[in-house]
């Protein structure tokens, strides 16, 4: 269960810029929501507030029932790579890693044989169709591809809380399906999943569209038989 | 006019990966041209090959009647600084400038007093809805605003030659629809444009579609009324 209370986050280049002005969102255990909204709404900066990677200037960010302002950098470094898988919109691969290796980064927070990992890793991959790319680095990768590591990189840690920010804006409609049917096995395993999409279509695999306009929340939209 | 005469690229990873197997493909002049494929499939190495930033291992790529690789570096890099715009697929904005300074980049082939290149920069920016944002560096702004300060910049130099790879990714359709908008009134005033796309309602804009799998051309499919 996260929840984001009022969060406003301004950026100050002279003039300020509301980046997001006042937002409540609830996202209970177990639910899938889909995020739309023009280029510069705030989606991302959402994104990145629910995942603990920035704090809100006002308002609040739960995650558990903590208020996620009153954690230790450490302790928010912990629940991010133990609790929380995030696909960022421009991927964030380490450019002198392979792809497996990628993958195994978050692993760092469990215990584990470093065998056990890079099977992890070569399982997660292999999901996301890149079986015969475990060896490559990101510059050895299409855009696609590349965006599929970090797909199978945010679900390497097994995390409750899923954030991806435009996870199939690189991928053609087969295999952005396929990185969905994950998606829907993760719920299906009780995971909460917060999805960035400008595609009308991808959006609607989700129980609910919020829709997002100059920061602020415009509407939720409850999708049929969901 | 461009021509790709039976190009082939290969990687060598331990096995060899054929990145294009044999592609032959005319783009004649103000012709638009889209290009779908899976994930993976071959379109960012054509459009490289096309746009002179990486030479074939084998086949020819002809612009203007000349061959590409008969080129000496400096001539290539002066006919993709005059001649061709490049849309990458990862932007590729320098991250130490403002938009603005990203857009003026291509300029510097040519001649022109410094303040003429700004105004060219804050006129192409406003043309993709960034008027606001001339001062912003890339890590100050949305990822569909970083994609559309690639794609001003790539409109800098007033390109006979387009080479868009996925430019609307990471726009809502409103704001992706303005770019597609600004791709059809480069087509009107003769341009040639190839743009790769993995949403059909993109593609639709051009006058056909170029199928790729597995690095080779499937099919080309041409559109109605076009
Ligand atoms: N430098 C490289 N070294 C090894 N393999 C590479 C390299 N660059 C690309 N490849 C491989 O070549 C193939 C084609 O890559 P390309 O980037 O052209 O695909 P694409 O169609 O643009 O894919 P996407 O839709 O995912 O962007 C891919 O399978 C990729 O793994
Ligand atoms: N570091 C920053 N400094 C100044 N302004 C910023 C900064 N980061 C983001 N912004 C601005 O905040 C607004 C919201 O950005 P955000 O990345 O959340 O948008 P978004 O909805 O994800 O957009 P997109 O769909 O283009 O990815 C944008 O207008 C952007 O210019
Ligand atoms: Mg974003
Ligand atoms: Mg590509």
């Amino acid at each position: 269960p996260v929840v984001a209370r009022d969060v406003r986050r301004t950026y100050y280049m002279g003039e300020s810029v509301d980046a997001l002005d006042g937002v409540s969102l609830s996202l209970p255990a177990g639910s899938y929501t889909a995020v739309m909204g023009p280029s510069g709404s705030g989606k991302s900066t959402l994104m990145n507030l629910l995942g603990c990677l920035d704090t809100p200037d006002e308002g609040t960010v739960e995650i558990g029932g903590r208020s996620v302002g009153d954690l230790s950098g450490g302790e928010r470094a912990r629940l991010r790579g133990t609790e929380i898988g995030f696909v960022f919109q421009t991927f964030n691969l380490m450019p002198r890693l392979t792809a497996a290796e990628n993958v195994t980064l978050p692993l760092v927070f469990h215990d584990g044989v470093e065998a056990g990992r890079h099977e992890r890793a070569e399982t997660l991959l292999s999901r996301v169709g890149l079986g015969d790319r475990l060896d490559h680095a990101p510059n050895e990768l299409s855009g696609g591809q590349r965006q599929r590591v970090a797909i199978a990189r945010a679900l390497a840690n097994e995390p409750t809380l899923l954030l991806a920010d435009e996870p199939t804006g690189n991928l053609d409609t087969e295999t952005g399906n396929e990185i969905l049917a994950v998606f829907d096995e993760l719920q299906a395993a009780g995971r909460t999943i917060l999805m960035v999409t400008h595609e009308r279509r991808v959006a609607e695999r989700a129980d609910r569209i919020v829709h997002l306009i100059d920061g602020e929340l415009a509407e939720i939209e409850q999708l049929e038989g969901k």
